[in-house]
């Protein structure tokens, strides 16, 4: 979950 | 996506359009600290290279794309078309001990030791600073222009927004990014005294004025 979410936000 | 972060990054996108429509409309970048607009363009091209690696959706792309596109024109604005109307002179604040210091610390805490992603982490640390060239200018100069003033507050919203939507994330999605959340309550504190400032002067209609 971490890291796949990673960085999805601006 | 949930709420908080479309109203962070559409309030993030208000306060870079706010500058960059006070410096075509006034024809003059006065007060404003091209050091700070340069490390936010900075701070977007070095985080935004996953456009060429990631995709995650159009909306992303899309205001990735936004943000580099208008924070160059602003630090294009400041340094070449209305140059002669930047106040250098009060913009002295060190860059290098932001840079120097955000790349060691980027090298040393990321999550992966990778190019892009020590990239991802120094351009996370240097917009938790990025600010503090605009806010050294405003309490030299002792004053900030109201329109200055709107900006500074919809970039501050924006932190604060993200701070709800992390806290949000980590309730229902159980994410979270440690090092984006510790560099950006940080950057959030950074904005407590101008609030204050906002909120006592500004929205009273006051100009933004230092006590001397």
């Amino acid at each position: 979950k971490f890291e796949e979410a990673l960085h999805d936000e601006l | 996506m949930n709420v908080f972060r479309l109203i962070g990054d559409l309030s993030h996108l208000l306060a870079i359009l706010i500058l960059l429509w006070k410096i075509w409309k006034t024809r003059s970048c006065s007060g404003i600290s091209g050091k700070s607009q340069f490390l936010f363009a900075l701070v977007f091209t070095t985080r935004y290279l996953d456009l060429f690696t990631n995709f995650i959706s159009p909306y992303n792309t899309f205001m990735k794309i936004v943000y580099i596109v208008c924070s160059c024109v602003t630090v294009y604005f400041i340094y070449v078309k209305f140059k002669a109307t930047y106040d250098s002179n009060h913009d002295t604040f060190r860059v290098e001990f932001l840079v120097v210091p955000v790349g060691g610390l980027a090298f040393l805490v990321n999550h992966d030791f990778t190019p892009l992603e020590i990239l991802w982490t120094f351009s996370i640390y240097l917009e938790s600073v990025a600010i503090l060239p605009q806010l050294f200018m405003i309490s030299k100069t002792g004053e900030a222009e109201t329109i200055t003033s709107h900006y500074l507050f919809a970039l501050g919203a924006y932190r604060a927004l993200y701070i709800v939507n992390w806290v949000y994330r980590y309730y229902f999605e159980g994410f979270f990014d440690l090092i984006a959340i510790v560099a950006g309550c940080v950057q959030t504190i950074l904005y407590c005294d101008f609030f204050y400032l906002y909120i006592t002067k500004v929205l009273q209609g006051k100009k933004l004025s230092l006590p001397a």
